[in-house]
């Protein structure tokens, strides 16, 4: 058993370096220095007995309103998918509709992504891979109206969900977040009550940017959860904190590789364990 | 602000302007916090605080008038120094193809910048062979095609087999023949934790011999930064990074810290998924941003 040290500013200084590297933001960090600070100041602790403790309170701020996917009383579920550019949003979804099929659900994809080189193909490769109806439209199309015909095709075939993927773009581009506004009215109209679920896709990479990202796309498409993309790289995500604080925004799945299986459910256990790690 | 926040931190302590080590340390503190909030990786930030406490603790700015205005001097100076100097050369070679290859995470923007580099390269009168080497993932090469065929430009592609060196191998010999004058090589998007796909990248750089290897890194990036780029640069020694996605509202402290952990030149910042947004870097614009 390793020496216990004393709680000065050394001590401190060590554990808020360890807190700023999940990507919590300074807001939280220096939270949670001070509240060590007035508890151990003085004393003499093993700095991993302070690191559980702060994982512990972590572990149940995110367990609190941890839900599933939504799902749609009757008619399908429809899921729209959005998020800043290569954060992940295409490569998700196939993992999302492959997970929904091996559960026996049926589906309908929608490649709402019409102006990217090439976003349609992507997504089409997908549905072959898993096996799922696709609705595409030509290149330049309104996104609005591959959204229409995705939800149009599922409630025509009772499909149990529908999964609209859509461009990436940037919280501040405000005529593209216009545009989100426009497809979420569009499915609505289609099935009311639609679309049931929003997923914000982040990438785990991201810093404090991600916050910025929460806000803006919430405002303009009301999401109701985060995919936290790429966390299996050696960047620790810890920005869904301070987003889960600001938001009650909770983060649903995880991305954990670029292949169909490499997705799980949100498990805050592990996840709190693995931002100190 | 940082200055307005520096300014009424100094204001509280003394009417008469001089101020003593200590009041300077808590304004060291706002400008620690405030890179920290930048998303500048924390190692990369003590270092750069300990050169600026080395200057901003010295008698001179202790005795100045405007003690604030001092410090933020410093701390705007430093980051120039720090993030330059400029380099948006691509240093082509006169008797040989210049190959140029683009390596980074996923999805932070490479084959994106390889039609920006292509469009840049066309207003230079020099039309470029894109080589699709990401084998991987989806429809990348068909991403590469399409903008191959938007920019006019050729693509040079291979689909009957899964080696990314041999499609670089084969896409220089071509360049050779056909003598264009640059080869773009797209590769894919890897992890730097992920031994194998870095080991292919490796392989790549020694069979291929590049002459410029740019980091695609993406602007939002977090933390993270110091590590990704820390084993890009230790894997392929970089010649230059390109920051990809900063038309957004990102502060862009990863620009910071991939500068000083690799020391290698940031040549160009993109600013949108069109063509034409690519920029040379200029540190004056980024440093402002960083210290908001
Ligand atoms: N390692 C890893 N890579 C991922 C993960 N999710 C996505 N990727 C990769 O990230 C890159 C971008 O993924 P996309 O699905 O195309 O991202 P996107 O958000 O749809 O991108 P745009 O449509 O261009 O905005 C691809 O190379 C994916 O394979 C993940 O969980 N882990
Ligand atoms: N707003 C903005 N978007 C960009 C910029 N550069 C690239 N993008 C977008 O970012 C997304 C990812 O770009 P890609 O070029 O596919 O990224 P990549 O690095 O090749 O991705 P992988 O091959 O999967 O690793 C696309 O939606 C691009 O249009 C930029 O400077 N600004
Ligand atoms: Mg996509
Ligand atoms: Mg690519």
């Amino acid at each position: 058993k390793s020496e216990g040290r004393l709680v000065d500013e050394e001590f401190l200084d060590e554990l808020f370096a360890r807190l700023i590297r999940t990507d919590m933001g300074t807001g939280p960090a220096n939270k949670i220095r001070d509240e060590v600070a007035k508890q151990y100041r003085g004393r003499v602790v093993q700095l991993e007995e302070v690191v559980a403790t702060i994982t512990t309170e972590i572990r149940e701020q995110l367990r609190q309103d941890h839900g599933g996917l939504a799902k749609a009383d009757s008619g399908p579920t429809v899921i729209l998918v959005v998020g800043v550019n290569g954060s992940g949003k295409t490569t998700s979804i196939g993992k999302l509709a492959n997970h929904l099929r091996s559960g026996g659900h049926s589906l309908v994809l929608g490649a709402g992504d019409t102006f990217r080189a090439a976003a349609v193909e992507q997504l089409t490769i997908w549905a072959g891979r898993i096996g799922c109806e696709i609705v595409t439209g030509k290149s330049g199309a309104d996104p609005a109206s591959v959204a229409f015909q995705c939800v149009d095709k599922a409630m025509e075939t009772g499909a149990d969900y529908a999964i609209i993927d859509t461009a990436g773009r940037l919280q501040t581009q405000s005529n593209l977040m216009q545009e989100l506004q426009k497809i979420r009215k569009v499915i609505d109209k289609r099935l009311p009550g639609a679309p049931h679920e929003v997923l914000l896709v982040l990438d785990a990479t991201a810093g404090q940017n991600a916050i910025s990202q929460a806000k803006g796309f919430s405002a303009a498409a009301a999401c109701t959860g985060i995919v936290l993309a790429k966390l299996d790289g050696s960047a620790k995500g810890g920005v869904v904190l301070p987003i889960h604080e600001q938001f009650q925004l909770p983060v649903k799945f995880v991305g954990l590789g670029e292949g169909l299986d490499d997705m799980a459910a949100f498990d805050p256990d592990s996840f709190a364990e693995a931002l100190f790690q | 602000s940082l200055s307005e926040g520096l300014q009424s931190a100094f204001k509280s302590l003394s009417g008469k302007g001089k101020l003593t080590e200590g009041n300077m340390r808590d304004g060291l503190k706002i400008v620690e916090q405030s890179l920290l909030e930048s998303d500048v990786s924390y190692s990369v930030v003590k270092e750069f605080m300990a050169h600026v406490s080395e200057k901003a603790l010295g008698k001179r700015v202790l005795l100045s008038l405007r003690p604030h205005e001092e410090l933020v001097r410093i701390v705007h100076e430093e980051l120039i120094e720090t993030l330059g100097p400029v380099d948006p050369s691509l240093h082509l070679k006169a008797d040989r193809p210049t190959v140029l290859m683009l390596c980074g995470l996923q999805g932070s923007g490479k084959t994106t910048t390889c039609g920006k580099l292509t469009q840049m390269l066309r207003e230079q009168q020099i039309e470029p062979l894109l080589v699709a080497a990401d084998l991987q993932r989806p429809a990348a090469i068909e991403q590469l095609k399409i903008i191959g065929e938007q920019l006019g430009v050729p693509v040079h592609t291979e689909t009957d087999h899964q080696d990314p060196v041999k499609v670089c191998q084969n896409g220089v010999d071509r360049a050779r023949r056909d003598g264009n004058r640059v080869v773009i090589l797209d590769t894919a998007g890897r992890l730097a934790i992920d031994e194998e796909l870095m080991a292919q990248l490796k392989r790549i750089d020694k069979k291929v011999g590049p002459d410029q290897v740019y980091l695609v890194v993406d602007g939002m990036t977090g933390q993270d930064a110091v590590n990704s780029a820390g084993a890009f640069n230790d894997a392929l020694e970089l010649d230059g990074v390109v920051m990809t996605k900063l038309d957004g509202d990102a502060r862009g402290g990863a620009l910071l810290s991939v500068k000083q952990v690799t020391g290698v030149p940031i040549k160009f910042i993109g600013t949108g998924e069109r063509f034409d947004a690519l920029e040379p870097f200029r540190p004056e614009g980024m440093a402002g941003r960083i210290l908001q």
